[in-house]
């Protein structure tokens, strides 16, 4: 783990030796590896080794005892402070029919993330509504249809043959008709290069006015996750993100990488399968993690 | 790199930049580096750099090539296995259509019995291509399943028959369990099957797929690899250290969601794509 060589960076130099600038080098650089191992974006990665290096060549290091913990130290409470920052819990507004707009790359856990939202706020007392604007994806509408039914929440579908910003807008006007106060709208996998159906995604968010978008991502998407988020942020507009499949081996590094690129923070992180496996996001949770 | 006119740090760093970001990992990516460094000081212009490099990764990813041939014995069963999501179900619809453009007799067998319509789903690319299907409730016994499908596709004079599965971690080893039980019953109808069994991993996913290429090999005899959305910005260099370690080709690529969409693999355009 990173926290063993950091460590190891430094044992051999207690009693005899000095900490020096040339061997807090080689403890960054032991950084640097640690973090692109977990999947870190490469400018993410330099951005954050420069901010440890200065808070290392500080005075503090250098005159420590135990320097490779602090070093540890230093890098943890960076991550921590990257991932978490002045991110609030996820709250929906009362009063107004809520609207959630779940977007991403093909296969990243949008249909199943609807899902778990939908159980999460039925059992906060809210009365959700699912819209299935995925048109694309063969059996995409039936998988949403039977989503619904193990949440226990009603779906708004129109099959396949009606362009998706309509299918969202005929879903919104039916919650506000049937007392539905949160609409969580399934969109199609889709490529951020994809301008077809990046325009339909505009589309939609246009129709629907999202109280929030949420990007869902895969935990073990690797490099490309800073290109694919900061386009999504760029053309059509994120408010957070959803991080899947996190119990998994992976390190999950792309949560450091979207948060630091698009400034949006992670809210969820789902851990199964199941409609009950989704958990808030802790920051520290993530760090350790992604330190391995 | 081309338009540089010297090897110089600027450049290796830029390299550098450009391996990681193509997923080849850290590792993989320094030791490249360094060596380029040793390049640098014999004075090699970027062109003979570049040539050199593209020259060992490409030998590292052709090793072993070949394309996904269905032999003599019928029916050649093939299973597809992978992680959540990489594209295993559209990767077996275009399997179907190539297949059926062949003129071969296809059969599915829907083994995913657990996710929300993943029958169905597949029932659409069996309806699309030509192909037969065999299916259950959601819930059945995948093994089940798959014995019965194993069975139809011999006394139905099948040339082909695909055996879609539910996604699953690597790090599940019950579900992995569950996989290496499909295949003792596959082999209880036909002990020399499958014929085939092919690993989908998904280009955007990082050094991951290494941990899955070794859980999956380990617990399935893995005869190929199949990468899908090499049609978005990610560039899949995880293969690059998947074949350092594995002796198992690459013979498809996955470049959209339409069933056309699916092409031997090339270790000439994929290096090539690295350096794009
Ligand atoms: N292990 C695990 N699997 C997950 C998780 N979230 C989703 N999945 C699985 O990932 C696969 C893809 O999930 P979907 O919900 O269909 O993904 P999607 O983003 O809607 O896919 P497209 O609509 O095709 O883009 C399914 O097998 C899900 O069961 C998770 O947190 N953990
Ligand atoms: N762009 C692109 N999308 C793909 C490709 N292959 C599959 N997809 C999409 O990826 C998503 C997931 O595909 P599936 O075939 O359901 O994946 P799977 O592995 O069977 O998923 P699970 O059974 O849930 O584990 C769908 O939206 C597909 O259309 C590809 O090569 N390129
Ligand atoms: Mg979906
Ligand atoms: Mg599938």
């Amino acid at each position: 783990s990173l926290s063993e060589r950091l460590e190891g960076v430094f044992k051999n130099l207690r009693g005899q030796g000095r900490i020096t600038e040339a061997n807090v080098k080689d403890a960054l650089r032991d950084v640097k590896m640690a973090l692109l191992e977990a999947d870190v974006n490469f400018r993410v990665v330099k951005d954050f080794v420069a901010r440890v290096q200065e808070k290392a060549l500080g005075r503090e290091v250098l005159t420590s005892v135990s320097p490779g913990q602090l070093m540890v130290k230093i890098v943890y409470d960076e991550l921590v402070e990257i991932l978490g920052g002045d991110n609030a819990p996820f709250a929906l507004q009362a009063g107004r029919t809520n609207v959630v707009l779940m977007l991403g790359l093909q296969g990243s856990g949008k249909t199943t993330f609807c899902g778990k939202l939908a159980r999460r706020f039925a059992r906060e007392g809210w009365h959700p509504l699912l819209v299935a604007c995925d048109i694309h994806r063969p059996a995409a509408v039936h998988q949403l249809q039977v989503v619904g039914e193990m949440a226990g929440v009603p779906v708004y579908s129109e099959g396949t043959g009606r362009p998706a910003p309509d299918i969202a807008r005929a879903g919104l006007e039916h919650a506000r008709a049937t007392g539905r106060n949160l609409v969580i709208v399934d969109t199609a996998g889709r490529l951020h290069i994809d301008e077809v159906r990046m325009d339909e995604l505009q589309s939609i968010k246009a129709v629907t006015s999202p109280t929030f978008t949420f990007l869902v991502a895969d935990a073990m998407t690797g490099q490309d996750a800073v290109t694919s988020a900061s386009t999504f942020n760029d053309t059509v507009g994120i408010d957070g993100v959803c991080l899947t499949k996190m119990d998994g081996d992976a390190r999950g590094g792309a949560a450091l990488s979207i948060r630091a690129i698009t400034g949006k923070p992670v809210k969820f992180i789902g851990t199964g399968e199941k409609l009950d496996d989704l958990v808030e996001f802790f920051p520290d949770r993530m760090a350790s993690r992604i330190l391995g | 790199v081309k338009a540089a006119s010297k090897v110089d740090d600027n450049l290796i760093e830029r390299i550098e930049e450009i391996l990681i970001r193509a997923d080849l990992g850290a590792e993989t990516s320094m030791s490249i580096v360094e060596r380029m460094k040793e390049f640098e000081a014999r004075g090699a212009t970027p062109d003979e750099l570049l040539e050199v490099f593209k020259k060992e990764l490409l030998s590292i990813v052709e090793r072993g090539q070949r394309t996904l041939t269905i032999g003599a014995h019928r029916p050649h069963v093939i299973l597809v296995v992978g992680v959540n999501g990489t594209g295993k179900t559209t990767t077996i619809g275009k399997l179907a259509a190539e297949m059926r453009e062949a003129g071969l007799k296809v059969m599915l067998a829907a083994g995913d019995t657990f996710r929300a319509a993943a029958i169905e789903q597949l029932d659409i690319w069996a309806s699309r291509t030509g192909a037969a299907i065999v299916k259950r409730d959601m819930g059945a016994d995948p093994s089940g399943l798959c014995y019965d499908a194993m069975e139809k596709a011999r006394d139905g004079g099948y040339d082909v028959l695909l055996i879609d599965t539910a996604g699953r971690l690597h790090t599940k080893t019950n579900l992995m369990e569950e996989l290496k039980k499909v295949v003792r019953v596959i082999r209880k109808v036909d002990p020399t099957a499958p014929h085939d069994t092919l690993l989908v991993l998904d280009a955007t996913t990082g050094q991951n797929a290494i941990s899955q290429a070794r859980v999956f090999t380990e617990a399935l005899p893995v005869t190929g690899l199949i990468m899908t959305k090499l049609d978005g910005t990610a560039k899949g260099g995880v293969l690059i250290g998947i074949r350092n370690l594995f002796d198992i080709p690459v013979l498809k690529i996955g470049v959209g969601e339409g069933v056309e969409d699916l092409r031997d693999f090339s270790a000439q355009e994929f290096v090539d794509a690295l350096f794009a």
